[in-house]
């Protein structure tokens, strides 16, 4: 039952 | 141009082991400050960003930013060549598509360059905030690679939960489940062997495996590695490399559906 975001999801893309 | 001399040629050695297999190809930049790197693994899970400070160097030339596009195989190719004792030395002109590494010997009676093609690399670089994080524990290395290469035996993932009590890995898979719980402890003799936990409020998040225990191929640049979590962000795992840098992994947590 986990879902496991890419790093974008967390820290802005510059 | 780009001149940056490394006397502890080792350390750039057990750079490029730690990041091979979790990064392709990445842009090393160059700058005033320093020498870095910023790349994501395929999936944009894990990233690891790494500094070796300019003042870290014997000597550091670098007349303009520089970006340079490696393949890191390759590089890690070329840098197995170099002793472990040797002094390295980064050169590149500015605009030039390829990259020289200078060996030398401790006792300057060998003398190798090895030269290496840059390439264009399109990567997405990431805005990394500073944050205060909920827990953070600092930890012998070694004993961090244990856990990992241990708990991946039985499951895939890992719960890592920081309370009062302490920090606790957990796994679980289909032949059973395992916990591991480290306690703060102070160690008179070796600041390397304690572990410390420092916590604003208890965190708990869930990785994969397989990812930390990519990280802990940097456990030869340091006796100690730090991991910063804060609930529902990525961990952070920071080995520090001995007076001149560091390189972090941050790792996206597995979230609860």
């Amino acid at each position: 039952p986990f879902r496991q975001e890419g790093l974008e999801q967390f820290f802005p893309i510059q | 141009m780009l001149e940056l001399r490394l006397v502890q040629g080792s350390l750039l050695k057990k750079v490029l082991d730690a990041i091979k297999d979790l990064v392709t190809d990445a842009n090393f930049d160059c700058s005033e400050s320093g020498f870095s790197l910023q790349a994501m693994d395929s999936s944009h899970v894990a990233l690891v960003a790494l500094l070796l400070r300019s003042d870290g160097f014997e000597h550091y030339r670098c007349d303009r930013n520089l970006s340079m596009g490696m393949n890191l195989t390759n590089m890690s190719k070329m840098l197995k060549c170099a002793g472990n004792d040797d002094i390295i030395t980064i050169k590149a002109d500015d605009g030039g598509d390829s990259v020289t590494f200078m060996f030398e010997s401790p006792s300057q009676d060998k003398v190798s360059d090895f030269e290496m093609k840059l390439m264009d690399i399109d990567s997405e670089h990431l805005g990394i905030p500073e944050t205060e994080y909920h827990a953070i524990v600092k930890m012998p290395s070694a004993e961090f690679a244990r856990i990992c290469r241990d708990l991946s035996t039985i499951g895939d993932t890992v719960v890592i939960s920081v309370s009062k009590d302490g920090v606790k890995f957990s796994t679980s898979g289909d032949i059973g489940s395992a916990n591991v719980v480290c306690r703060q402890n102070n160690s008179v003799d070796n600041k390397d062997n304690e572990t410390v936990i420092e916590m604003n409020e208890p965190v708990s998040l869930t990785f994969a495996l397989r990812y930390l225990n990519s990280f802990t191929k940097a456990t030869t640049l340091s006796n100690t590695v730090t991991l910063s979590m804060s609930k529902e962000l990525p961990v952070v795992v920071e080995y520090k490399i001995a007076e001149i840098g560091h390189i972090r992994f941050y790792l996206a947590p597995k979230i609860e559906d």
